[in-house]
């Protein structure tokens, strides 16, 4: 076997799969192999941990975009709209994030502006009481885009620092709740030109393939400017989002680690990739 | 699509007479790889395909003239059967309530489904009560309670107690109002907290369900596998429920559960509307997956 100046073709069938199994995705997983041959240092090529760890930093180094995960602008009120498919943890990670803001001496105004599924507006008012924040909402069934555009009135009115949005669960395919989206979208920068200045795309860790999907459409409705990856508490890796990443150009901003209000975490290329060979 | 991808590896091949066992070989890569990026677990993916691949040797499609459409035909019928079976209709208690218990992972449907079903169980002349044993999540009470509301269903709970306590008296009330079926909605939770997965087998201990309904989210990936497992092995769950199907997720997690727990896939989620239920059609489920 000319195996010395070859990576052994059973660790490289092992990590193949050890990617697959992280919902990586095959093209990625391919493109990350192939850029494996070509970096590995012949010398290494029979070394596993060599090769493990040249594995490693291609990974960080795909996910390494990242903006600060502090909103450092200078706009007041920042205005973040949080978007994605239904049940991935939205309503949950804005209380969290509420939290985090306020924590950090700021002021937040949240708003309800999903309207349609049941109790939606009660759970962000429990949330809000949580982080001790206020909170805009209305009526089941009232306009998202009215109810967005006073919260972000209210942020307005009151110097607030932050305004987060909360939006109804919607699959990318209704072309019509798309629509809606980008109906509040247009209600937001009305009321204050150039918000939302940050909308936040939350991804399950458990989806598989459908969330680079998820991504490229709901990127094409309104423009992306960040990723909270969420449930990482549970054996699903989330390793979608190295695909999402480097086709959206967009940095994992945080990850969501359980159901309680102080379980959010900056995400940090590093030990993300640690955790997804743990 | 599946059909001319494969349609494209034989056409390579076909260039040189029938094919080889290699060339079938590599005809087996490609059908991997359409299951894997359709989400279906890689393990249960190469399980899959060894015994096509099988399947395809024993009926000498290297001797056929059509070996890429006698082949994606063995693959489709295989998947069908795999993740078909009977589709049996949920168990009746010979004694009402009867009890049906719906679990799974965070955000995965389940308290929506509760209401699915709960709405076709009154419009098949049934009277179900929901149990909304889920006190964690905030507002998942309000939720239940919005949604029964909304079918014109009874909803029963109590935010002052413990879930077991909630379904325990939640038994009796059923039985009191005349409810010939009990539909117990409870908290996600993750496979892996192992006192939330205890408190599970609490209830299922106390209420003896005449179905438990694992409720998967139809967009899942490789870790789909990962909870059925766990789920069945601690709670042992009767049938699974894909949500959320109206979405374009391949739904490869159907393959994938069904493979590793042998448990009929019992009904599919098409919509947030509370009629958005159906019966799962493994045939429609394969060509999904398939692409
Ligand atoms: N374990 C775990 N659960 C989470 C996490 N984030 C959210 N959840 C749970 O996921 C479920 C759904 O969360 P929601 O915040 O309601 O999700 P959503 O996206 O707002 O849902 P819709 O508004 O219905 O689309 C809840 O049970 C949350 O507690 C996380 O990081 N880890
Ligand atoms: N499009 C679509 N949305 C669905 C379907 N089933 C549920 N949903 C939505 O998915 C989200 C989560 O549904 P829930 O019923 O709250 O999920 P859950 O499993 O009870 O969540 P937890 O109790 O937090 O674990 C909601 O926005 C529902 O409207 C479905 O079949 N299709
Ligand atoms: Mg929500
Ligand atoms: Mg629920």
């Amino acid at each position: 076997v000319s195996g010395k100046t070859r990576i052994d073709e059973e660790t490289l069938e092992e990590i193949e799969e050890r990617l697959i199994a992280a919902d990586v995705g095959v093209n990625t997983t391919l493109d990350i192999i192939s850029a494996l041959r070509e970096n590995l240092q012949l010398r290494d090529r029979n070394d596993s941990q060599a090769v493990l760890n040249c594995l490693k930093s291609e990974l960080i180094e795909r996910l390494q975009m990242n903006g600060s995960a502090d909103t450092a602008s200078n706009q007041k009120p920042y205005i973040i709209m949080v978007v994605g498919v239904n049940g991935v943890g939205k309503t949950t990670s804005i209380g969290k994030l509420a939290n985090h803001f306020v924590q950090d001496g700021k002021r937040v105004v949240l708003g309800a502006a999903d309207t349609f599924r049941a109790a939606a507006s009660e759970q962000l008012e429990i949330w809000a009481s949580r982080a001790n924040v206020e909170i805009v909402r209305n009526k089941p069934g009232a306009d998202p885009a009215s109810v967005a555009f006073d919260a972000v009135a209210a942020a307005e009115s009151r110097s607030a620092d932050i305004a987060i949005i909360d939006t109804a669960g919607r699959l990318h395919t209704k072309s019509n709740l798309m629509e809606e989206l980008k109906k509040i979208q247009r209600a937001i920068d009305r009321k204050m030109p150039g918000a939302p200045h940050e909308v936040l795309l939350v991804i399950d860790a458990t989806t598989g393939q459908n969330g680079l999907t998820q991504a490229k459409v709901f990127n094409d409705a309104v423009k992306i400017g960040g990723i909270v990856l969420t449930k990482l508490d549970g054996t699903a890796k989330g390793g979608i989002v190295v695909a999402i990443q480097e086709q959206l150009r967009v940095p994992i901003r945080f990850i969501g680690v359980g159901e309680q209000m102080d379980d959010l975490q900056p995400f940090v290329p590093e030990e993300y990739v640690e955790a997804l060979f743990s | 699509e599946i059909t001319e991808k494969f349609e494209d590896v034989f056409r390579k091949l076909k260039g040189q007479g029938k094919i080889s066992e290699k060339h079938l070989a590599d005809g087996m890569r490609e059908i991997r790889r359409v299951l894997l990026e359709a989400d279906v677990n890689y393990k249960v993916a190469k399980q899959f395909v060894a015994d096509v691949q099988e399947k395809a040797l024993g009926a000498d499609v290297v001797k056929s003239i059509t070996p890429a459409q006698q082949i994606i035909k063995i693959v489709h019928d295989e998947l069908v059967l795999l993740i078909g079976g009977s589709s049996s209709p949920l168990k009746t208690a010979n004694i009402p309530p009867t009890v049906i218990m719906v679990v799974g992972l965070q955000g995965s449907g389940k308290t929506t489904f509760c209401g699915k079903l709960a709405n076709q169980l009154k419009a098949q002349g049934k009277k179900p009560l929901l149990i909304g044993a889920d006190l964690q999540r905030p507002a998942a009470v309000e939720q239940l309670k919005t949604v029964g509301r909304q079918i014109g269903v009874d909803s029963y709970s109590d935010l002052s107690t413990t879930p077991l306590s909630v379904c325990k008296a939640g038994f009796s009330l059923a039985r009191q109002k005349g409810c010939d079926v009990i539909v117990l909605d409870t908290a996600g939770r993750l496979h892996v907290d192992e006192a939330l997965m205890q408190e599970l087998q609490q209830i299922k201990g106390e209420l003896k369900p005449h179905e438990t309904l694992f409720v998967a989210d139809g967009m899942t990936g490789q870790d789909a596998v990962n909870a059925a497992t766990v789920f069945l092995e601690k709670i042992d769950f009767s049938g699974i429920v894909l949500t959320k199907m109206d979405g374009d997720a391949r739904g490869g997690a159907a393959l994938s559960i069904k493979a590793v727990t042998n448990r009929p896939i019992k009904y599919i989620g098409t919509g947030e509307k509370l009629d958005a239920l159906e019966i799962f059609h493994p045939d429609r489920v394969a060509s999904r997956i398939l692409g």
